[in-house]
């Protein structure tokens, strides 16, 4: 019987050669098994080409290493990108938001401003001065309180005695003293009053020394009396009897931001006969039948005083008998 | 060792192709990053 039938007595040896190729070329397919006659040479290359894989496989290692390390260098400049392009994203997105709130504020914005130019020509038109405040109580104050104040402004000088340090001028009117300081141009104190016949008269007064003459008070106006004029006896009365309404300009300065007109009398000069320009009633009283009724009065009361009559003749007796002595 | 062999053949495969793909997922952020950029500038 013949059994090589059954039995098969090929080693069927395969060795797969293709890893000494190219390392990227793993797919390609193996090549066709030798033939079974060169088995024997093929057992002894078998060993050769063990070690050649060895050395294959470094460098496939190698390379795996190699472009790992490549991989994690683009992953991290990826990484890197994307924080940056989500930065960069963000600012565009800001930017982007700014624009359309500008563009929405700007109609608004001016609104208000023709509404503050608005509330700012009301406030003018109705107090006439450029102050912003926009309060209704305020509002509603200031025309009453300024507009008077503004109106007119007039200065008065009046001369008093050499020992009256007081600041008082009177002038008829109630005045009630609410405050003095010390300007830097003038040495003496400037006292501030406000006219208090009236509660709800804005009248204010400045009361000063001037500074040529210490004699003379200057005092400064503000404002028109809204009740009617006291009893001006008081004017002519006392240490200012001296006092006179006439028109002739004061020497000192003149207030310069005051917007309504400027008035200035001067009661320091001695009254003439014929300034009789600006008032009605010393006009009435300079006439030439009072004045030489009062100098007749005048005259009669000091002859019957027996102690005018004797002062008088021993001032003349004095001065006849110094100028023999000299 | 033939199996490590494969194995390394098959990670270097793999790690190639996600090579490949960070490289044009980079390239692709630089694009978008650059324009960008100019919307802003």
């Amino acid at each position: 019987m013949d059994y090589s039938s059954y039995v098969d007595t090929s080693l069927d040896l395969n060795c797969k050669p293709n890893y000494s190729r190219d390392l990227y070329d793993a797919a390609l397919p193996p090549p066709p098994p030798p033939p079974k006659k060169e088995l024997e040479s093929k057992f002894i290359d078998f060993g050769m080409k063990l070690g050649a894989k060895q050395e294959n496989t470094s460098a496939l290692v190698e390379e795996l290493n190699r472009v790992s390390a490549e991989n994690k260098k683009l992953t991290e400049m990826l990484t890197m990108m994307c924080e940056n392009y989500n930065s960069l994203r963000n600012q565009l997105a800001e930017y982007m938001n700014k624009n359309p709130v500008e563009k929405e504020l700007s109609p608004s914005k001016k609104r208000k401003s023709e509404s503050s130019n608005n509330n700012s020509n009301n406030i003018i038109t109705t107090n006439g001065n450029s102050e912003s405040s926009s309060t209704d109580e305020e509002s509603c104050k200031k025309p009453r309180e300024e507009e008077p104040i503004k109106a007119k402004v007039w200065k008065t000088c009046v001369r008093t005695e050499a020992t009256d340090t007081s600041l008082i001028v009177k002038d008829g009117y109630q005045w009630r003293k609410y405050g003095q300081k010390v300007t830097r141009d003038n040495p003496s104190p400037r006292a501030y009053f406000k006219c208090s016949f009236a509660p709800s008269c804005p009248v204010k007064k400045k009361v000063q020394r001037s500074v040529d003459d210490q004699s003379i008070l200057v005092a400064t106006y503000e404002g028109e009396h809204n009740h009617p004029q006291p009893s001006q006896m008081e004017a002519t009365s006392g240490q200012n009897r001296g006092m006179a309404l006439s028109s002739v300009p004061c020497s000192t300065n003149s207030i310069s931001s005051s917007v309504g007109p400027n008035i200035t009398l001067d009661f320091t000069k001695p009254k003439s006969g014929n300034d009789n320009t600006k008032s009605a009633k010393p006009a009435r009283t300079e006439s030439p039948d009072v004045r030489k009724f009062l100098v007749d009065q005048m005259a009669s009361s000091l002859t019957k005083d027996p102690n005018f009559t004797a002062a008088l003749a021993a001032a003349i007796s004095g001065r006849i008998y110094q100028q023999k002595s000299s | 060792k033939q199996e490590n062999t494969s194995a390394l053949v098959e990670e270097l495969n793999r790690v190639s192709a996600e090579n490949k793909k960070l490289t044009e997922m980079l390239t692709m952020m630089c694009e978008n990053y650059n324009s960008l950029r100019n919307q802003l500038a």
